[in-house]
């Protein structure tokens, strides 16, 4: 029981520092146990340290910061025990735009190991997915979904169309 | 095993039977604010055994049922269908195609089922045990949700490790 | 001291119901007293419901709804009792492009009663504004401000530079 | 009253001094993630009498203060000023500028001053009791905080209204 708690933490707290390192290019971030002496008690701190700061607080972190280092640790447990699936709904939200191609970028490499389902309003995420859908309502309160075509004239006609209300 | 399709009837404001096909790797959703996004990761959350409404954003089971517009009455039922594609047969299960299946009605009264046969949620669990999938776990990220991963406990962060060990 | 709310309570209930019938072209919202007959102790509820829908719990709302309903309460105290400068910080994050025009052109209006301070990572918010700054860290761990021309291109720039690192 | 300038020297990651020139109605703040945005929100709030070092995303006052970098040092002191524009002489105070400033050094000793004297935070909040300034209210709204306006409980927004009247 500990040992298997032992043997997931090792190695999930290896991929989250490398995947911590490529979101971020830099940096560094480590999973610590808070008990080391005690495997079956013990709980998991994050440290995190973006390229070239010098703080250890993870609440001193920005909102994009936060976020990136979180999609670290999803993803450090996605390569040791993915889930078939995976619906992420708005992650970007506090990204700016480059970060979001990078992680729209970052994503496309997982696809091989699970399906993403990936919510999203930011243009750079819709680019870089194989599958693109629409959700409207065009009737009042009832949603609808339509496949669009992955080009920038259809996204564009998607996300500016609003029914015509008074 | 992988996921084929998604069938929401009647859930939220989904009124019609829709289907979302999720036959690639990465599938994004986009729309308008309110337009009913959220929802199908609601639905998906929610035919893996969610059992907290307040997760669900309502205050009863029956709230996911398609309450009615100004156009429409409300439904009496909710129903959402995951498609599993089962040729590699990962699924202690014959069959190509592995469905499950969540129901609920205005009464509240709910039902799971597998390939169209009436089980309980633990027949789900049971069937679903080593693909790593369950409406727990870090697998479905609600929106808003990302910044509390890194403000959770210790112990709740090992609890993440304990569900993937 | 309970007339002083009440006054304040109908003052603000009013704008808010406008203001929100604006941000979401329809539909409708209200303030109501959860114990009318005690001004003294009564707490206040919001109820609201966007355009050709029919529910009326907030929980309900999505992201962006919620956001809106949000933005529509401080404007209703704004419009009653204004602080001379509002600093929001990404309060754009859950909004829509077209949502984020809509709120970009709506604050437009208000720069007439108070100063506002935006922070923001939507291109959409940054062309209805005044002045325009940019922050940067070309300096490890060391913020810097500069001026930025309200044009596309250093806009831009700005937004996708990053500091050339390993 | 309005704002003229927002002057911070030495809090959290602006080590130099640096002037927010706000002499426009509608200024917005723009750049990559981490790269000091929140910082001056966090600044202007700190200076308007914030007394909780969790709201400025710290665990102690002194956390304000420039912490060093890969390429420099630690300081020991950070400030914030305002700089107001008082020609309509709206504040009890003679003269076409009034400043606060708020100091604090690395063993958490803080300081008030008003056009540069020293004074108590009383002082400020007097100072600025009609304006509907303060370091409450919903003048500042964080990031990732509009939601929580929403989910306020009734007699907490029933305090936004004592707080207005
Ligand atoms: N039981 C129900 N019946 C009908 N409509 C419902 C029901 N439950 C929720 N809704 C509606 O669904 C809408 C919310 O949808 P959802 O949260 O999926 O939006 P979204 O596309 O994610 O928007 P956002 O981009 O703002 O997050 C709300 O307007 C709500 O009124
Ligand atoms: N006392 C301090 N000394 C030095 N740097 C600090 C200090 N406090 C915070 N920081 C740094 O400031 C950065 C966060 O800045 P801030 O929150 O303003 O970013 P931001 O521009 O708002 O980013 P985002 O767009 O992601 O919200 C963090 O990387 C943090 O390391
Ligand atoms: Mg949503
Ligand atoms: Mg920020």
């Amino acid at each position: 029981m500990a040992d298997l708690f032992a043997n997931t933490f090792i190695k999930v707290k290896k991929e989250f520092s490398q995947i911590f390192r490529e979101l971020f290019s830099g940096g560094r971030a480590e999973l610590i146990l808070s008990e080391p002496d005690d495997l079956l008690k013990t709980g998991v701190n994050i440290n995190a340290q973006p390229p070239g700061k010098n703080l250890k607080s993870l609440s001193l972190l920005s909102g994009g910061e936060r976020a990136l280092t979180a999609i670290a640790l999803v993803f450090a447990f996605l390569k040791v025990k993915p889930s078939p699936f995976y619906v992420l709904d708005e992650i970007d939200a506090p990204l700016d735009d480059v970060n979001v191609t990078r992680f729209a970028k970052f994503i496309r490499r997982y696809g091989e190991i699970a399906q993403f389902i990936i919510i999203t309003h930011r243009r750079y995420m819709m680019t870089e997915v194989d599958t693109l859908y629409g959700v409207t309502m065009s009737e009042s309160g009832v949603s609808r979904l339509l496949s669009l075509e992955l080009n920038e004239k259809q996204i564009e006609e998607h996300i500016t169309a609003r029914k015509e209300t008074g | 095993i992988f996921l084929k399709k998604i069938r929401l009837k009647g859930f939220k404001s989904f009124a019609k039977k829709t289907d979302v096909e999720i036959n690639t790797n990465i599938t994004a959703i986009v729309g308008p604010n309110g337009s009913g996004k959220s929802n199908i990761v609601d639905a998906v959350r929610w035919v893996l055994g969610e059992q907290s409404a307040r997760t669900l954003r309502g205050s009863r089971m029956a709230d996911v049922i398609f309450a009615g517009s100004s156009e429409r009455k409300q439904l009496h039922e909710a129903s959402v269908t995951l498609f599993f594609d089962n040729t590699e047969n990962k699924l202690a299960l014959d069959g190509d195609e592995v469905t499950i299946t969540r129901k609920v009605d205005e009464d509240g009264r709910g039902d799971y089922l597998i390939n169209g046969a009436s089980c309980r949620l633990k027949d789900i669990e049971m069937l679903l045990m080593d693909t790593g999938l369950g409406s727990d776990g870090y697998a479905i990220v609600g929106q808003g949700k990302i910044d509390s991963i890194i403000h959770s406990k210790p112990d709740k962060l090992r609890e993440l490790f304990e569900e993937a060990a």
